[in-house]
């Protein structure tokens, strides 16, 4: 029933105990404390409408609808504490519904929130083609902007219902938003940003004040007829549906240190380290 | 070169075929997804035989584990001694988190860096309920040996030493004084 708190040396995180739900975030070292909430949804793929017969597929992302479903029953999400205040790493299990999971660790020394996330196999019986997102919500007036990096290179600004070089008419409120996440999405305001780096390309957006959102996973039913010719519906080995497992980096940092901090983690996620092992056996221990 | 048959050359083809924009934005056909994953996986097999020739001198030596973000890794739960090298590509010295799956039966673990003999802290982690369910019925490692790998170098890598002990082995230890010091 109380709420959890997990920290380390540069970020607090607590989580609500009566809904299991993200509740603050607090960077240690610049003194912000802000209020973040996070859900996962998936959105109705589109098998094509009156307007358009345009399927959701591996080219076209297009829901049938803006709004999306909770991937958990009525909200709430189980909530585990697996190691509670202990020196190397703190680690708080979240399971949103039997096939949607996140664990979020804090470990001591490092300067960013990991949450693992772990979707699958999607459920299919009802015959809905699912596409899974998590969406923060964080009281920040973000006036519709938000930042993406193009092909890991240049970050460019995105915004809502706009493109800077033609007048936009927007007929897909959802699609017609996301944009490519090869390395790491952000928004802020004046002083502070919010920053979730990808361990791999995801579509990303923020279709509201305030939010960030990233799909995680799809399984659909359609084929978007741009040439692939098969709908994206992997069963994988048990033929039940793929399981997919990666990582969100989130950090909450002030305005004029963000750039700093996300520039540099990247680097170390991007060319992580590489582990390898050998058995000490005598020879092997000769060499070392 | 030197060493003949060890090259990366198959992984720089199989990477070549992958620049094809199917491959780069996923928009291929699945029996060709399994196809470019199959190069891929070639590709990576020879370039573990490079590594471990550069790190050991010896093709066969130096072991790797794949499915290490799923918790699974016989070696690590096989082997009661080894060693742990951790190699960083940036041109700064990093640290990092090292996990490894591990069985927790009854048993203790010391992880020691090998350039300054001093013990690193190390912690078990039982493995989580996702992990179990995305894994399936392989592996039976019930927890992580998690410890920090601190100032690598760059471009280099550093080595440690982790020793699975039973209990009364670690008992005998504690008259050992660098185990002494890592306890206070």
């Amino acid at each position: 029933g109380g709420d959890v708190t997990i920290a380390n040396e540069y970020f607090k995180v607590v989580f609500d105990g009566s809904n299991g739900q993200m509740k603050t975030i607090a960077n240690i070292e610049s003194g912000i404390t802000l209020p973040v909430m996070q859900q996962m949804f998936w959105y109705n793929a589109s098998m094509g409408n009156n307007i358009s017969l345009q399927k959701s597929g591996a080219y076209v992302f297009r829901p049938n609808s803006s709004t999306p479903f909770h991937c958990t029953q009525d909200g709430k999400i189980e909530l585990e504490v697996l190691q509670g205040d202990t020196p190397l790493v703190q680690e708080v299990v979240q399971k949103f519904s039997d096939w949607a999971w996140q664990v979020v660790r804090l470990y001591s020394g490092m300067r960013y929130i990991e949450a693992e996330w772990t979707i699958g196999p999607i459920p299919f019986d009802d015959g809905y083609g699912k596409e899974i997102i998590s969406r923060f919500y964080f009281p920040l007036q973000t006036n519709g902007e938000f930042y993406t990096d193009a092909n890991g290179r240049e970050i460019l600004k995105r915004k809502k219902n706009f493109r800077p070089t033609w007048t936009l008419n927007q007929s897909e409120p959802v699609a017609g938003n996301y944009y490519p996440v090869n390395s790491r999405i952000y928004t802020n305001d004046t002083k502070t940003q919010f920053t979730i780096l990808t361990d791999r390309s995801q579509g990303g957006s923020s279709l509201f004040n305030g939010t960030l959102e990233l799909m995680m996973h799809r399984r659909l039913f359609g084929d978007d007829a741009k040439g692939v010719g098969e709908p994206l519906n992997e069963t994988g080995q048990f033929d039940d549906g793929l399981i997919a497992r990666g990582k969100h980096f989130i950090l909450v940092d002030s305005l004029s240190d963000a750039a700093k901090h996300h520039r540099l983690l990247a680097e170390e996620i991007y060319m992580s380290p590489l582990v390898s092992f050998y058995a000490n056996v005598s020879t092997n221990d000769r060499r070392s | 070169a030197k060493t003949g048959t060890v090259s990366s050359q198959k992984l720089r083809e199989a990477m070549g075929v992958a620049q094809h924009h199917d491959a780069v934005s996923g928009t291929e056909k699945q029996h060709v997804a399994n196809d470019y994953a199959k190069r891929l996986y070639k590709g990576r097999e020879v370039c573990k035989a490079v590594i471990s020739t550069a790190v050991m001198g010896n093709p066969d030596d130096l072991h790797f584990c794949d499915y290490l973000n799923i918790t699974l890794c016989d070696f690590t739960q096989k082997t009661d001694e080894f060693t742990v090298v951790v190699y960083n590509p940036l041109a700064r010295n990093i640290p990092t988190y090292v996990r490894l799956p591990v069985s927790d039966d009854s048993g203790t673990f010391t992880v020691k860096d090998k350039l300054t003999g001093m013990y690193v802290g190390s912690q078990i982690v039982p493995v989580t309920q996702p992990t179990l369910l995305v894994r399936r019925n392989k592996g039976n490692a019930d927890s992580e040996l998690v410890f920090k790998a601190d100032n690598i170098p760059p471009l280099g890598f550093s080595e440690f030493s982790v020793i699975k002990s039973n209990f009364s082995d670690v008992y005998k230890k504690t008259n050992n004084k660098g185990f002494h010091r890592r306890v206070r």
